[in-house]
């Protein structure tokens, strides 16, 4: 019943539908015709699922501004005097949304580079001293959650690391 | 004589692929197109 | 038979479970793999019958929740023009269920996700199916719609739980497409072509995998074509064929912007099913080219297309251009008749008989000649001839000029032409000459070939009415609304610059002044 094209392509032992005759195709198609998918049938909620919901007081905006998925946005928050802190907030609080990948967008333009192993950004703090087609090495600075050994002072911070070998095949 | 096929709303010069934005057959305005964007696995840290 | 006592009530508290889990806000992946778990151990996806039980149980609820909430959301008064306003909160639930089982399902199960995908498509097929079929034209397609809509979404995510298996997917979606295709669901076409056509289905079925979707998606084409066929042969569409028309020409348009190979590649598959009346739709397929190909203007002044270089190329063709010759048991002898150019068992005098349909067929085709068997001979023919023409050309001592027609002679293939034309009655030849002419595109060597038969059969006729009907059958196709494909082009314009041909001076081209005028008219617009 397929005509010239053979049903050669397998797929499921689905009990074939009866074929109707014209008519009443016709009459199918016209019913149909006032039930159309209609736009906001394709549409789902973007709804963004905070990881660790804080209950948010009703006196602030109780969704997200739609600005944050503007690239034009990321682009002014990598520039003075906000600088990386923001972007690299989005990076690591917003995961798996567009505001982390426009981050990380914003943060590699800037020449941070992403560790795949530490799960860190590393920016050079001067050229290598040694490059090869595996690795470079020198001195880095990255982007840490760093907590003092007295355990009183923690938090995001950027530090010094000497002669840190960067292998490529770690490199984002 | 046919339609005049630029009036069903594809923009047939575009040198981008028509397909990200096609929002549907029925319609002639080009999809808001969820942002095409992947973040790597590596990017979710536990 | 009916359900096991209290199974729906069973199916019905784990809906309701599933819920309460998907509205916990934030990520609750510990919570859902709970579940998943749950649904193994209490049997329900062991692939078995009552696997089929449960997610039909689920629909049923899932479809019934949304249209009770057509009459709530939009009031009473909703006129039958305005539509309606629905809540799809069970159908994303439950659309979730399947994502989430193929996410957290028990991985050492790896390949058995992929059946649970299948058997549960399955049921949803069936399930639409006689749905379809009790409620006729009181049918509501937009649950269904929106459920597709959430898988498509979901499973072709590049989450990683759904990735290696991709290709799969998306060929159990083209199988479920097939399965509800509008022939067998008249009455989801429209969700059925937006589904189809999604941009979360169609590119990637066509991208990568070495293009092994290709033939998934020219049997969805196909579909959609032999549905809309019996209502398109006539000029005057109804609403919601002309609104079905109109989409698929969208379609059409974006796979010949993003997917042009495609449509050249099975240009022959949907000829076939494409009623001649459509000569714009039929345009914009055989309009497509390889995108790495420049076409030079056919209007350029003493173009030399023997000359390209890739009129010598020939086009790659997916479809089986003899399968409808081997169905009527043709194919031999026309093979014989080609090698051997004997009048064996006077196959050119039966020639024009064989190619009728029987009249039972007649009625419902719309046509007393079976237009995919003559599709076929003429292709199959041409496609013979080009070859001994190559094998000619290649074993030629002195090189053989390819830009004299005389190569072209290989008289066998001529001869089945020529019957063809003389033999056949206006129909016929109509169709036939439909035949030859839809292989005038890019440049390849069957463009180059069948615009050479064209015009050698313009001039060896002897009859103005075929010189006429060749002429007719160019033009319809010029005068359309664009694309033009290419080969029409130069064909017409040889047709019409070249004295060999005396165009001008056919009576045919002045037996109406409107007529003349849109002669000229199409000759200046070709340059």
């Amino acid at each position: 019943d397929l005509g010239a094209i053979g049903d050669n392509l397998g797929g499921p032992t689905v009990t074939a539908g009866p074929m109707h005759d014209q008519l009443y195709n016709l009459q199918m198609l016209e019913a149909a015709y006032h039930k159309l998918p209609q736009p906001k049938d394709s549409e789902r909620a973007r709804s963004y699922i905070p990881k660790h919901p804080v209950a948010t007081p009703s006196s602030y905006p109780q969704v997200q501004a739609p600005i944050v998925n503007n690239p034009a946005f990321w682009e002014r928050l990598g520039m003075e005097p906000y600088g990386a802190d923001t972007l690299f907030f989005a990076f690591y609080y917003q995961q798996n949304t567009y505001q982390q990948y426009l981050a990380a967008k914003e943060l590699k333009k800037q020449s941070w580079r992403f560790h795949k192993k530490y799960n860190t950004w590393f920016q050079r703090h001067e050229e290598p001293k040694v490059t090869t087609d595996e690795y470079e090495q020198g001195t880095y600075v990255y982007f840490d959650f760093h907590i003092a050994n007295d355990d009183l002072q923690h938090g995001w911070c950027q530090r010094i690391k000497t002669e840190f070998t960067f292998e490529y095949n770690y490199l984002e | 004589l046919g339609i005049d096929l630029l009036t069903l709303g594809l923009n047939l010069n575009s040198s981008e692929d028509l397909h990200k934005t096609f929002s549907s057959p029925w319609s002639d305005e080009p999809a808001k197109g969820d942002p095409e964007f992947v973040v790597p696995q590596c990017y979710y840290t536990k | 038979e009916p359900d096991p006592a209290g199974f729906r009530d069973q199916v019905s508290s784990l809906l309701m479970e599933w819920y309460g889990i998907c509205e916990l806000p934030g990520a609750n992946d510990v919570a859902c793999s709970h579940f998943i778990l749950k649904l193994h151990q209490g049997g329900f996806l062991k692939g078995d019958d009552m696997t089929d039980r449960f997610f039909r149980c689920l629909t049923e609820f899932a479809v019934a929740h949304c249209l009770s909430s057509e009459g709530i959301n939009s009031g009473s008064a909703q006129s039958s023009q305005q539509p309606q306003s629905l809540s799809f909160l069970a159908i994303d639930t439950y659309a979730k269920l399947l994502f989430s089982i193929l996410k957290y399902g028990p991985v050492e199960q790896g390949s058995s996700k992929l059946l649970v995908l299948q058997r549960i498509m399955a049921v949803t097929i069936r399930y639409i199916q006689k749905d379809a079929e009790d409620k006729k034209a009181s049918f509501n397609p937009r649950p269904y719609f929106r459920l597709f809509i959430n898988w498509l979404l979901d499973l072709n995510s590049s989450d990683p739980a759904v990735d290696g298996a991709s290709f799969q997917i998306l060929v159990t979606f083209s199988n479920a497409f097939h399965a509800l295709q509008p022939l067998k669901v008249p009455s989801f076409s429209f969700a059925w072509l937006e589904l189809v056509s999604h941009r979360s289905f169609m590119p990637k079925i066509l991208t990568g995998n070495s293009q092994k979707g290709w033939p998934y998606f020219q049997r969805l084409l196909v579909d959609l074509f032999q549905f809309m066929e019996p209502f398109l042969r006539n000029a005057e569409l109804g609403v919601p064929v002309h609104f079905l028309y109109k989409g698929t020409l969208r379609v059409l348009l974006v796979l010949l912007h993003d997917f042009p190979e495609f449509l050249c590649d099975y240009h022959f598959t949907f000829c076939d099913v494409i009623p001649p009346s459509c000569i714009q739709m039929r345009n914009i397929i055989l309009s497509a080219f390889p995108r790495n190909m420049r076409l030079p203007d056919p209007s350029t002044p003493n173009l030399k297309i023997d000359l390209l270089a890739e009129i010598s190329q020939s086009p790659r063709i997916l479809s089986e251009v003899d399968a409808a010759l081997k169905a009527k048991q043709m194919k031999a002898d026309v093979d014989e008749y080609l090698k051997t150019r004997q009048q064996v068992s006077s196959f050119l005098s039966e020639l024009k008989q064989r190619l009728l349909l029987p009249p039972s067929e007649a009625a419902i085709s719309g046509t007393r000649y079976d237009v995919p068997l003559i599709n076929s001979l003429v292709l199959y023919v041409g496609m013979q001839a080009i070859q001994q023409l190559q094998a000619r050309t290649a074993h030629a001592q002195t090189p053989v000029n390819p830009a004299s027609l005389a190569v072209f002679l290989i008289s066998a293939a001529l001869d089945i032409f020529q019957t063809l034309i003389v033999e056949l009655d206006t129909e016929g030849r109509y169709l036939f000459l439909n035949a030859v002419a839809n292989q005038l595109r890019y440049p390849n060597t069957h463009t180059h070939y069948f615009s050479f038969v064209l015009l050698y059969l313009f001039a060896e006729s002897n009859q103005e009415i075929i010189q006429e009907q060749i002429t007719r059958v160019l033009f319809e196709r010029l005068i359309v609304n664009r694309p033009h494909p290419w080969g029409l082009l130069i064909t017409f314009i040889e047709l019409i610059k070249n004295p060999r041909y005396n165009f001008w001076n056919r009576s045919f081209i002045r037996c109406a002044p409107e007529i003349e005028k849109l002669f000229e008219s199409v000759a200046r617009s070709c340059g």
